[in-house]
């Protein structure tokens, strides 16, 4: 699994 | 923000608001594939549960709702409102073909396997294929309307402006989403096709048409 990332984008 | 991402914004925004005005005026959707607009509702619906669990700023905040609202309505105006004019021979796209393999992909690839998180990559893994139902009825009839050649145009760009944002990003913040980028680009290339044939009939005044 690659990174979780903070979703901020449409 | 930079203004990649707030480009690319509008230009989602405007696509909607072209799509709405032309059914809202024309009182028709032909030529439109309610196809497409069923897996755009479902796209927004699965993306933007986290309305209830998380704030990011009132723009991200309203832009979402717009675009869940919008999408409803567009699919509302398409099978029940103006469901007379609703071109249904021409729309003829198996989107199970397309929901199917994007569910299967969201549970294998994905950040994290929650709920949550599998509902957004399913999110993002469909909307790199949704506007498929609706290039297939531009290709099957031949023909585009001009006002739906700007939406598409408009909808392409959206993807588009967001790779930049993407590059951009990864330059000033190290900051990158792997499924959103190759999903991005998958959903971009789609359009280039399209891309060629609006720059240059469309833009010339011509109507989008298909060699035979």
């Amino acid at each position: 699994n690659t990174k979780t990332v903070v979703k901020d984008e449409l | 923000m930079n203004i990649f991402r707030l480009t690319g914004d509008l230009a989602h925004l405007l696509a909607i608001i072209i799509l709405l005005l032309k059914i809202w005026k024309t009182r028709s959707c032909a030529g439109i594939s309610g196809k497409s607009q069923i897996l755009f509702a479902i796209v927004y619906t699965t993306r933007y549960l986290d309305l209830v669990t998380t704030y990011v700023s009132a723009y991200n905040t309203l832009m979402k709702i717009f675009f869940l609202g919008s999408s409803f309505a567009t699919v509302y105006l398409i099978y029940v409102k103006f469901k007379a004019t609703y071109d249904h021979n021409h729309d003829t796209f198996r989107i199970e073909f397309l929901i199917l393999p994007a569910v299967i992909l969201a549970l294998l690839i994905n950040h994290a396997f929650t709920p949550l998180e599998i509902l957004w990559t399913f999110s993002i893994y469909l909307e790199s294929v949704a506007i498929l139902p609706q290039l297939f009825m531009v290709s099957k009839t031949g023909e585009a309307e001009s006002i739906t050649s700007h939406y598409l145009f408009a909808l392409g760009s959206y993807r588009g402006l967001y790779i930049l944002n993407w590059i951009y990003r990864y330059a000033m913040e190290s900051h990158y989403d792997l499924i959103a980028i190759v999903a991005g680009i998958v959903q971009t290339v789609l359009y280039c096709d399209f891309f060629y044939l609006y720059i240059t009939k469309v833009l010339k005044g011509k109507k989008l048409q298909l060699p035979a």
